[in-house]
């Protein structure tokens, strides 16, 4: 119904603003109906505004920005109606050191509630591991796991 | 709840049974490019259900099962398990497929269909993957996509 | 023949006149997300005569025009200037646009059209941009596209 | 006309092969026709088999294997019809360590001939460098630039 659909986008409006704010460490994000008159069938809109920066079109922003963006929208969902696990694959790839230390506060933070599987090829974001798996290939075509301890993190190349 | 052990015996690049146990917190993932890293949340994906076989990357329902390599043949089949904890309880979900492509469903050791593996996951607070699962290289995508997709996704959340 | 300088100002997050000498070789660019490593590749593309705004990533074309800041208001007009080395010959290939849309051209300071812009690059051995720039985000997916799309590419390229 | 692209599939395909060879360190690589009977209006496909693995569909590649299937495509390509300048924009982002240093030493073997423009936050990848930039913003919205002597390459976190 309609009275649902608005508080379950102000719910993950709420959400959304304050994960930007933990991400972009400032700025300013707003989900919002593009249509207010026609609330049944209006689209949405992510209006962002990075620290410092103007309002802009999306389409503007940066690879890293975007990805940032992106993970601050779906997480805004996700806690609205949480899940007991999330599965991230390799989502820092476009991310810069300080942006990965930024998304490993908020998962920091998540991880309390919520179990994650991660897999990265960044040294950085094992920085966040209760435990680490390697996969690797011995014989070509046959995948095969083995545990390393949390202890070594900073060892592993990955 | 919390997913506290994986089976994966046939799927992909697992032509032995092989097993994967979580904790709680951060899982983290590494190991190199097509060493099997995605294939084991494939793993996760089709065990809970999945039936649109792009989205395990694969063009037809075989494609999941193991395909051979130098010294070893092609499977018949591929099975996965899934062990959730559940405030202690243990809740067990497998999912069996032959190369005809008709999967078997088991909760708990009994026969099942996909309608009651949905049911157990609900019961888990598992729902729909687009809100909690990030596949490789989507990351920059989500927000930018449509403003009547982004509705759908908040509605669906609803 | 190689790249010898670009020559940045107004275009993008490049409001005062920069000047970014190259060599034969590597040159290497790093820097932290959305601080305007792509935004240098976009003044390249767009210096040699991009015409599609989408493929700057920019919706209108007052989109490339720096939008202004806090401190500094929007710039009427975005130009580029590309400084080629040809066997020790220089060949200054210059675009400049206000916010209604229009390019002006110069080919070694005199005006020019895009036409022109075009011819010297060809003399240059600069062709279509696909088969020498691979843009951001876009790495995976160029193996997968269709049949026909791969043929397009090598029978535009005989 | 007919023999014309047949002549230019055919040393692309030559291309494709050995870039393959350099990259993969082994298996096989080839791009083809789809249907040679109707040469004027078929597709083209390319049939890649990893070391040691069996021939497969595309679609199962992972991350990192579809994005060095790519760059060996475009460089197949590119050294068909070699243009003075290549630009890549983060290319090596899927890319584990082991394959960032196979795509160095193509780049190596090509720079001799071509200038290259690329942008990173891999330390590893500048290890090709012969020249770095640094981009910044100082002044949030305004981009900055500076010049990092290649001698400080290894300390430069990206
Ligand atoms: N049905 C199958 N049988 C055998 N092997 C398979 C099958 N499906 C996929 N594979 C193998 O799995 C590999 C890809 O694995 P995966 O996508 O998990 O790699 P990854 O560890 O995620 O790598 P990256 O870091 O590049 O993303 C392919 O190279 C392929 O050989
Ligand atoms: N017309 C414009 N006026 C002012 N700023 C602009 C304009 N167009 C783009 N920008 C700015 O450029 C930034 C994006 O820069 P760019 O895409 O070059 O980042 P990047 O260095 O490539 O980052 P990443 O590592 O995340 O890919 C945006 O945040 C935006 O603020
Ligand atoms: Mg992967
Ligand atoms: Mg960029």
């Amino acid at each position: 119904s309609r009275s649902r659909f608005l508080t379950t986008l102000e719910k993950i409006n709420e959400n959304f603003k304050r994960i930007y704010q933990t991400l972009f460490k400032g700025g300013s994000a707003e989900i919002k109906l593009l249509d207010e008159t026609d609330i049944l069938n209006s689209g949405v809109e992510i209006k962002v505004k990075l620290p410092g920066k103007k309002l802009q079109n999306l389409q503007l922003l940066s690879g890293g920005e975007k990805a940032l963006s992106s993970l601050a929208f779906i997480f805004s969902m996700f806690l609205y109606k949480p899940s007991p696990i999330c599965v991230l694959d390799e989502v820092d790839a476009p991310l810069d050191e300080a942006n990965i230390e930024n998304l490993m506060v908020l998962i920091n933070e998540m991880k309390t509630n919520t179990q994650f599987l991660i897999v990265t090829h960044n040294p950085k974001t094992l920085e966040v591991a209760d435990t680490i798996y390697g996969v690797t290939m011995i014989e070509p075509g046959v995948s095969s796991i083995y545990s390393i301890d949390v202890s070594e993190k900073d060892k592993k190349i990955v | 709840p919390y997913l506290k052990k994986i089976d994966i015996f046939g799927f992909k690049s697992f032509p032995s049974r092989i097993e994967i146990f979580f904790k709680k917190g951060a899982n983290l993932i590494i190991g190199p490019n097509g060493s099997g890293k995605s294939n084991v949340l494939d793993a996760l994906i089709w065990g809970i259900g999945e039936t649109k076989i792009s989205s395990l990357r694969g063009g037809k329902t075989e494609d999941i099962i193991f395909s051979g390599n130098r010294k070893k043949k092609p499977l018949a089949a591929a099975e996965v398990s899934l062990i959730f904890d559940n405030e202690g309880e243990e809740v067990r979900l497998f999912r069996k497929a032959y190369r005809d492509g008709e999967s078997v469903f088991r909760v708990n050791s009994k026969r099942a269909r996909l309608k009651d593996i949905v049911e157990e996951l609900y019961k888990l607070g598992i729902g729909d993957r687009k809100y909690f699962f990030i596949e490789q290289g989507m990351i920059g995508n989500i927000i930018t996509m449509g403003h009547l997709e982004k509705r759908i996704l908040i509605e669906e959340a609803a």
